[in-house]
């Protein structure tokens, strides 16, 4: 049985590649006016990259959002359905929301990496890379998380292809990067860019392939500071934050060290919750609060964004 | 479909350095098949690492050999892969 409409879909549950494609074409149908559905690139396995353009006018900044890029992290797929409803309601509703939409695109690619994303309903729902053959080895796939062009080959990633953080080999020889990566450069005025894994509970900025602190370090840790703190107002979960490096570990080729080098300030990743109880298997009781408390997150981090565009 | 029966979870509290330094060692055996759900990096962040049922015993001795506070955070990987899929199928009809 399949729901017939956005607002019969089931925001508490987990859903298959297809029914997420699903709700994005009833997303766009029921909103021609607010949502688009853009086509940046193909996968691996030849799947369309969608992102999902949320826009109230002509030539506007964009502020990007990606969940999924690590397939089996599956609450930030879920998340990322979440938020793409939660725009549509609030456009025109809420007058913070509203100020947002109304000076800045969003930018929202739910399933960053669709044949990892897959693979972990079909095959092995512990799969994080994505799916390419690594030519001379028998294990498959690159962390798209350690593929880009900032610091690639540094301390922090892998270059053994069966390492879970194995980095590639090239910068950008992934598809689903160099897709992102040609999409942000045509764009050309991407202001904030945010890419959201799980599970840990932090949220960072660059850098993670250098100790170096970025030129806007202290702008960026203060605004960290206020989104994790209207985050927790909802549930009272507990977020750490700071740079990559100093909170988490050195990490080469990451997102948004690479983001930030093009230029775009407000660059940040979120790991959602950890309950210290399920890993990457949260419940999908636990989606809608999750997705509820980030939005709160992100909401701090857009509007400081609109408030500041340079 | 790949199965994880009796696959374990452990979440790993290091005291200090040393202790993830010895992690950092246990991550590195190849021949255990761990999959390092969260990295050992500084003993304010707890290291999860998903145990292979075949791996068990070894990485418990370790574990114990040097003193290293751990408890199960996941007891059957697979049971928890079960109710998950199990309650997306039944939410479906």
């Amino acid at each position: 049985i399949e729901p017939r409409n956005t607002d019969n879909f089931d925001y508490a549950q987990y859903h298959t590649l297809d029914e997420i494609n699903a709700f994005m074409d009833m997303l766009v149908a029921e909103n021609p006016n607010l949502v688009t559905k853009l086509r940046i690139g193909s996968s691996y396995e030849q799947r369309p990259l969608y992102v999902l353009k949320f826009s109230s006018g002509p030539n506007r900044p964009g502020f990007w959002i990606d969940t999924g890029i690590h397939s089996r992290e599956w609450v930030t797929q879920a998340a990322g359905i979440w938020f793409a409803k939660k725009i549509v309601i609030d456009y025109g509703r809420n007058q913070a929301f509203t100020a947002i939409l109304n000076k800045m695109d969003i930018l929202l690619e739910i399933v960053t990496n669709p044949d990892g994303y897959h693979y972990t309903h079909t095959t092995n729902r512990m799969w994080r890379k994505t799916r390419k053959p690594n030519p001379g080895s028998s294990c498959v796939g690159v962390d798209p998380n350690r593929n880009w062009d900032a610091g690639f080959g540094g301390p922090g990633a892998s270059s053994n292809p069966c390492m879970e953080t194995y980095r590639g080999p090239s910068a950008h020889s992934e598809s689903e990067v160099k897709s992102i990566v040609d999409y942000v450069k045509s764009h050309g005025n991407i202001k904030g860019f945010i890419s959201i894994h799980s599970y840990s509970q932090m949220l960072m900025y660059p850098y993670g392939y250098t100790k170096t602190p970025v030129p806007n370090q202290p702008e960026l840790h203060d605004l960290a500071r206020r989104a994790i703190a209207n985050l927790a107002s909802l549930y009272g979960t507990k977020y750490t934050y700071g740079s990559i490096i100093t909170t988490i570990y050195q990490a080469s080729g990451g997102t948004i060290d690479w983001t930030y080098d093009q230029g775009i300030k407000y660059s940040y990743t979120f790991e959602l919750r950890d309950t210290g109880r399920y890993g990457f298997l949260l419940p999908a009781n636990q989606i809608i609060p999750t997705a509820q408390e980030t939005w709160l997150g992100l909401m701090t981090i857009m509007q400081h964004t609109k408030d500041n565009l340079y | 479909l790949k199965a994880f029966e009796g696959d374990k979870v452990l979440r790993i509290l290091a005291k200090n350095e040393d202790q993830i330094s010895l992690l950092q060692d246990l991550t590195e055996m190849d021949q255990l098949q761990l999959d390092i759900w969260k990295e050992p990096t500084h003993p304010t962040l707890p290291v999860d690492i998903h145990v292979p049922f075949e791996s068990l015993q070894s990485v418990k001795a370790f574990l114990e050999a040097n003193e290293i506070e751990h408890y199960i955070m996941i007891n059957d990987l697979q049971a928890l892969i079960d109710e998950e899929r199990h309650e997306m199928q039944s939410t479906r009809f």
